[in-house]
């Protein structure tokens, strides 16, 4: 399981048996009375019964493989729709995909426009209007204040039927196999052991290229004093051995992110999680990205899931060689890839003039129609289902595909 | 091939919570996600919210909501604009 947060959003996605609706009351307290977020009261002087407004709720799902064995409202799709809309007001429920196959869930609900900025102040639409003259067409509108932001993408594959073989390099057993013969014993020595705050001996990339500087495990720690220790874990030091072994580190390699973190862990017998914090190399600290990747590797319910909402324009690449790389570490029999994207706002658009170039609109259209077949055709697979999907400032691309 | 700046996002681990994590039980992999916008980016956070918004946060709040949730803090990455933590289950 993994958790993002930003100043402005909390992503929380979680495996198995977890209970992540029964996190969201505190959550809403949380960003009412820790982080000053506009707030509902209930006029109670409890302050857990406070709840911040959200500006948008988004909440989605695979379906389960064994909905029986869940919790709370999280063994149907109906209690989980139930419950969010006892919370929630103006939300909207979808059923995208084969009803009687891999299908996919999805709720959330309208822009709180209350909390929506004011639009460009005229005096700044110059400069605005500047910037946006000098970027490719397709990042127009990442650039001002406006609440619409082209540069909000997610990208989600959820894969199962992982080829069985190619599964093992997530259990411990074959991941202690691959540390022992590539960076020798010492490096589970020392994470049994314990190493110290930025013990050189704990660099399992030491014998590699620089490139892999990033990856490295450092161990500042600033956890509250009961939580924290100056000590790695076998766990975190084996999953980085398998993140750099399975291809993971590649997908966004740092010759291109050089800032870029993984962190990852190796379950124990099984399983793996990572996730990658992905600063832009290009704008100075302006932006940074996410990924996150969890794998259960068992036969009987392989399954793996990667979802990032680095731009695909930033990393090297079309959404479909993404795709590819993140496919062909995990070699599903099938999968499902979910894509995001927020809209460009039409009020600005007219404001801006950009659409009376007819010359640059049909080159944009003709881009998005290139770039849809590219992704249809991952090599390996056929693409059996596209369900497109258009919401109030974003539009969701659903596409299913099965192995040759 | 470019060089990592000072910039650069930094791990924490929480040991406590990997002794005796043992995922023998786990069962099936698809998961949940749950996105929660406060505000539609964060240069536009609203009037009387922290300057860093949930990430002024700390992580004993977010320990709290994730005890409801039945997960654990593995570790963290910190940035300067998103902080990434590795939970169990």
């Amino acid at each position: 399981s993994s958790m993002f947060v930003f100043p402005h959003k909390l992503i929380l996605k979680t495996c198995g048996t977890t209970t992540l609706l029964f996190g969201l009351h505190r959550m809403l307290s949380i960003a009412a009375v820790d982080a000053g977020f506009p707030s509902q009261s209930t006029g109670s002087i409890d302050k857990t019964q406070v709840a911040a407004t959200p500006y948008r709720v988004f909440y989605s799902r695979k379906n389960f493989l064994f909905p029986d064995k869940q919790h709370g409202p999280h063994r149907s799709w109906k209690e989980e729709v139930k419950y969010l809309d006892h919370m929630f007001t103006g939300g909207s429920a979808y059923m995208v995909g084969k009803m009687n196959g891999d299908h996919w869930y999805l709720y959330l609900t309208a822009p709180n426009t209350t909390l929506a900025p004011s639009r460009t102040p005229e005096h700044q639409r110059t400069v605005t209007e500047t910037k946006v003259l000098q970027v490719p067409a397709s990042t127009a509108f990442a650039v001002g204040q406006s609440a619409w932001r082209t540069d909000d993408e997610t990208l989600e594959v959820l894969m199962t039927d992982l080829d069985p073989e190619n599964a093992k390099q997530f259990y411990l057993e074959h991941a202690s196999a691959v540390a022992e013969e590539k960076y020798s014993k010492r490096v589970r020595e020392v994470a049994k052991e314990g190493a110290s705050v930025h013990d050189d001996t704990f660099d399992v990339f030491s014998n590699t290229s620089s490139d892999h500087s990033a990856y490295t495990p450092d161990y500042d720690v600033d956890f509250p004093e009961e939580l924290s220790s100056q000590v790695g874990t076998e766990g975190h030091s084996l999953g980085t051995v398998v993140s750099e072994a399975c291809g993971l580190s590649e997908v966004y390699p740092t010759t291109i992110y050089p800032d870029a973190r993984v962190d990852a862990y190796l379950f124990t017998p099984c399983g793996f999680s990572a996730n990658g914090v992905i600063p832009a190399p290009d704008q100075a600290g302006t932006a940074t990205h996410y990924f996150t990747v969890h794998v259960t590797p068992e036969p009987l319910y392989s399954y793996a899931s990667f979802e990032t909402n680095v731009p695909a324009r930033r990393s090297g690449g079309e959404t479909a060689e993404v795709i590819e790389r993140v496919v062909d570490i995990f070699k599903p029999g099938r999968f499902s890839v979910t894509l995001f994207e927020a809209k460009a706002d039409p009020t600005e658009v007219r404001e801006l003039g950009l659409l009376g170039d007819s010359a640059a609109n049909a080159e944009a259209v003709e881009r998005g129609r290139i770039r849809s077949a590219r992704m249809d055709k991952i090599k390996g697979y056929r693409r059996v289902d596209r369900i497109v999907h258009d919401f109030d400032g974003y539009e969701l691309v659903f596409r299913y595909y099965e192995r040759n | 091939t470019l060089s990592p700046s000072e910039g650069t996002p930094h791990l924490t681990i929480n040991r406590e919570a990997t002794i005796d994590l043992d995922s023998s039980n786990a069962f099936e992999g698809p998961e949940k996600l749950l996105e929660v916008w406060f505000a539609p980016a964060p240069e536009a956070l609203p009037p009387g919210s922290q300057k860093n918004g949930l990430k002024a946060v700390t992580v004993d709040k977010w320990k709290e909501m994730l005890d409801q949730v039945n997960c654990k803090i593995l570790s963290v990455v910190e940035s300067e604009h998103v902080d990434a933590y590795l939970l169990s289950e």
